[in-house]
């Protein structure tokens, strides 16, 4: 474990945290993808398969069943929570995200480290989650205003994979043998995604006004 | 057996 690691999972925690909060608290999605929300459930499902089979350290299985847990009670408040339910865009919220599954389970099944049902899975859990974003960003376009919490949300969750590409550059250059091409495209490809949206994040941030 | 490539981060 290395401090841009841990900067990354404190940061990806702190999306889910402002996500349930703003949830939660003001029974509100406004301005939040359910379909992206659907998509990071399967990426956790595919991506923590091994929790049972393979323990690395009482953090990393706590933080795997807090990602588990937390985006699957999302998509449950999002589509069953009578309050929150009233407050989701469903006619803006129109990407076609079912199309993105297929494409990253058939280049899970071409490109992979090894050929195993786990490692294909979690393969396809890395490719998935570098598009996952692209419905919110969508809904992000169509919704001319969001509010904060939801431009927070965006932001940390963004920041996060780019956390670990620090992570992955000083393993790199401290750890013999650590190369894993595919973790680092698929990273580097889904940081990439929100450049546009950090642009205007921090257009907005130093204006002092919400995220348009 | 071969270890399973070590997937240690989330």
């Amino acid at each position: 474990m290395n401090i841009f690691r841990l900067a990354g999972d404190m940061t990806h925690l702190a999306s889910v945290l402002v996500l349930l909060l703003k949830i939660h608290t003001i029974k509100s999605c406004a301005g939040v993808s359910l379909r992206t929300q659907e998509l990071y459930a399967i990426v956790f499902a595919t991506r923590y398969l091994d929790i049972f089979t393979s323990f690395v350290s009482v953090y990393n299985t706590f933080m795997k069943l807090v990602f588990l847990g937390s985006s699957f009670s999302i998509v449950w408040y999002m589509r069953y929570h009578k309050a929150v339910h009233r407050t989701y865009d469903r006619e803006q919220d129109t990407f076609r995200h079912w199309f993105l599954v297929l494409p990253c389970l058939v280049l899970a099944l071409l490109i992979h480290e090894k050929f195993t049902f786990l490692e294909v899975l979690w393969t396809f859990s890395l490719y998935l989650e570098a598009v996952a974003i692209l419905p919110q960003l969508v809904l992000l376009q169509r919704t001319r205003n969001i509010d904060n919490l939801t431009g927070q949300y965006i932001f940390l969750l963004g920041g996060y994979r780019g956390l670990y590409i620090l992570n992955w550059i000083y393993r790199y250059f401290t750890e013999p043998h650590f190369v894993h091409w595919i973790t680092w495209i698929a990273g580097l490809v889904q940081t990439l995604l929100y450049a546009d949206f950090f642009y205007y994040y921090f257009l907005r941030f130093i204006g002092g006004r919400g995220v348009e | 057996e071969e270890a399973e490539i070590g997937h240690d981060e989330l």
